[in-house]
């Protein structure tokens, strides 16, 4: 269930329609600070349904729609969508290619899309459910929380672990 | 306690003793499940010295020694359990450039199984890397992706 | 309230918007100080905007720009109230090498007059320090203190 | 009142006695990670007055002390001596050059120096107290610390700007 390719507009800085074609192996994302690296971070887990605006930086959910620069006035939606290679049938459906949409308006509607129909959030949440790449998964770590998992309670831990197995 | 979640836990165990061993060239790190009255409370404790040192509380451990401890455990819970993908996000940023380029290669290695996605500004994790994305402002607050080579992406971050 | 704080808070003010100007290459920074219903209630926020971006809550900045901003308001502190020294553990951790580079010549500039003794491994840091103290561990566990040149520096953070 | 010399003997890794000679302007501590150079910083809190284990990243206060390592066997106290340029008088001490010692023994005593004359833990946080170097002062940064103003609410920020001015 590899990452193919994810595709940004409206999230955050990625004011412009931005495609982004991954490979297997090993990729490295590089830049200036503040330039929109831990944005794409962000649309990853979006797309995968995050519920939380504090995961994602923001106060509330729609902080995460372009909200304008000196070079363009804001937009009044933010989408993203996620390709999956999946001809090792990770996720339980009879396509070799999966793609995940998720779009949010201003004024707080939101649609999510699986390989172009449309679902309800927790039909994505379903999906990814037992794949590894759910909640509490070790798929995403964000940035300075690397060491977050030594200073969890010994319970906390355990949880994180039974999540894992 | 359930069965799963014992022997998941056993093999997690010893993967992170090996991987710690290999990633700091030696020391000794032990997963321990805490005393409790039931076996469902019972949390999970590390117990961590690197190479010549005592064992001692995580917290006096070095910035650097603490995220590459945690990196270990990462890779140890991913060598047991592998994800279809791993996003990381400057996770390097606390060691120093003899750990980052053995974090650069622990990478390398495991990325041959799972896809490993990055966001660095260390030259020994783009050094590895297998592709290279970069990310620019070109236009005030708005996020560009350029297509970057490795003499360019190192050129960069060499000011 | 207190005309002795709200004087230091004015110059504060003024020094915060003009530091991270510099240091940012341009932007605004605001502090301001909230509304409650008795003065000594009131809290102290920042409005924080880097150049050519709108302004927004300082938890969407990136980890760069929130050390850079924690950087400049810190600067702007000891630039009204001076310490007779200032010791910094790594605080340009998140900051890409052009970022580091302002970084030091600002507390290179500063350290004429205050005494900045900072804990690093960024070489655009160390490029601008007076001298150059080496920790190692050449006995295991144990701290030895070495002088170090720069070029010696630079071989030993370029693994 | 510039730092011009701190010694360690016993304290965390420094368990050889250990002299560092500071200049004025800019000086740079560098080395690798784990090798004790924030373990410099914790002995200047800590001869200063610091009384949080915490802070000092141990559980309680004699983890100072060194505990032992493959190559030495662990030590029964902790000193830390600093030596001040006061001849701006900025300590209120007739005395050009100010020298602040701290020690503690495995049993738990703990002994306070000043010019070589016994004072009591308060004298040394006394005597700090209209430097700029006292408790919350921004005189010294921990690592992974500095974001940390952004994250006070807004009246810990305001506490903290009192004690500045
Ligand atoms: N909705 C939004 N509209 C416009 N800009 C936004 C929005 N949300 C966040 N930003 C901007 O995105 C920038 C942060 O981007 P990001 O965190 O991806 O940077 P980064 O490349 O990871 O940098 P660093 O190397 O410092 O971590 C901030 O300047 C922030 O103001
Ligand atoms: N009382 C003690 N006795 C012996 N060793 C100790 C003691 N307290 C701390 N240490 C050791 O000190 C080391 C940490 O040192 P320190 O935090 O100064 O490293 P550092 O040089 O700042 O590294 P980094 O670059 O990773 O931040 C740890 O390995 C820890 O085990
Ligand atoms: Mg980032
Ligand atoms: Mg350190």
């Amino acid at each position: 269930m590899q990452i193919k390719r994810l595709e940004l507009y409206g999230f955050k800085t990625f004011a412009k329609r931005t495609t982004i074609d991954f490979t297997s192996g090993m990729s490295a994302i590089v830049g200036p600070n503040g330039s929109g690296k831990s944005n794409i971070v962000d649309a990853v887990r979006w797309v995968l349904g995050e519920q939380s605006a504090k995961t994602l930086r923001g106060a509330k959910m729609n902080d995460v729609i372009f909200k304008g620069s000196d070079s363009q006035r804001q937009l009044n939606f933010a989408e993203v969508t996620l390709v999956f290679d999946n001809h090792n049938q990770t996720l339980p459906l009879d396509y070799r290619e999966v793609s995940v949409t998720r779009r949010v308006y201003r004024s707080g509607e939101s649609e999510y899309l699986l390989n172009k129909q449309q679902v309800r959030l927790q039909d994505i949440h379903q999906l990814f459910l037992d794949t590894g790449v759910g909640k509490s998964s070790f798929s995403i770590i964000g940035q300075g929380q690397v060491a977050r998992i030594l200073d969890s309670k010994p319970q906390e831990r355990r949880a994180i672990f039974e999540e894992a197995a | 306690m359930n069965q799963r979640f014992q022997t998941t836990f056993t093999q997690i165990q010893t993967a992170f003793a090996d991987v710690f061993a290999q990633m700091f060239g030696g020391g000794t790190a032990r997963l321990v499940l805490t005393d409790a009255e039931y076996e469902d409370e019972r949390g999970i404790e590390l117990h961590v010295q690197p190479p010549g040192k005592k064992m001692q509380h995580l917290s006096l451990l070095s910035g650097g020694e603490r995220a590459l401890t945690a990196i270990c455990l990462l890779f140890a819970i991913i060598r047991v359990r592998p994800v279809p993908f791993s996003i990381l996000d400057e996770v390097e940023a606390a060691l120093d450039e003899h750990n980052v380029n053995r974090f650069a290669k622990y990478v390398h290695s495991y990325s041959q199984d799972s896809q490993f996605i990055v966001v660095t500004h260390r030259q020994g994790t783009m050094e590895m890397a297998d592709a290279l994305y970069g990310v620019t402002m070109q236009q005030a607050g708005i996020s560009t992706l350029v297509s970057v080579r490795l003499d360019e992406a190192q050129k960069m971050i060499q000011s």
